[in-house]
């Protein structure tokens, strides 16, 4: 009789069980009727089964959001694990929707759900894609501004493995100076 | 202890089925 080795059926379980939910962008509604939750996963396996299913963000139309969230936090600024918290941000030119958009999320994606930032991982709340014809966003959501070791810890894991060149500067900005700028920048808290 | 995973790890998963 042929005995199985577990590798064969065991699926490869993550650290964390994580959602992934999708915004689009209908007027008539308000904000967080147009925030929907597509699934959770919490193996490897069960990601790429996602994954593979969905269209690639530079598919979708201007005004959608992808966002992977841990299981219990909500992708939005009034969540407790997002209240003190910020972002690392990419923002893209209109001509690295083509070269860079889709490649980006993936590594951002298995940033998260691999837990790249070693024990710093536990400062990540999740991720957010925003596809604008102005120009692309891509952001990296942790739970507390004044953590600063974590922060640029994670920081300089993910630009390194989105491959962004040392001179190009990427900048972290709390939730709370993004919610209440008054011009169309918030300021850094990092850099 | 956690269960880190690496891209190239990660990316040999991505054409497997998971239908099980």
């Amino acid at each position: 009789q042929k005995v199985m080795s577990p590798e064969t059926y065991i699926k490869h379980p993550l650290q964390n069980k994580w959602a992934l939910w999708f915004f689009k962008n209908d007027k008539s509604k308000t904000w967080q009727a147009n925030l929907r939750l597509i699934s959770k996963f919490d193996t490897v396996e069960d990601f790429w089964a996602l994954y593979n299913h969905i269209q690639l963000s530079s598919n979708l139309m201007s005004g959608c959001d992808y966002s992977l969230f841990k299981d219990g936090i909500e992708p939005m600024w009034e969540d407790g694990r997002n209240r003190r918290g910020g972002r690392w941000l990419i923002t893209l030119s209109k001509q690295q929707r083509r070269a860079d958009l889709d490649r980006f999320w993936l590594e951002t994606l298995l940033c998260l759900v691999g837990e790249a930032f070693d024990d710093h991982s536990d400062d990540v709340c999740g991720a957010v894609i925003n596809v604008r014809a102005k120009g692309d966003k891509i952001a990296i959501w942790t739970t507390d501004y004044e953590n600063k070791d974590a922060i640029t810890h994670i920081g300089r894991v993910y630009k390194e493995r989105l491959g962004v060149p040392p001179k190009v500067i990427i900048g972290y900005q709390s939730h709370a100076d993004t919610a209440t700028k008054s011009g169309s920048s918030t300021k850094n808290k990092f850099v | 202890k956690k269960k880190q995973y690496d891209r190239e790890f990660l990316l040999g998963f991505q054409f497997i089925s998971a239908s099980m």
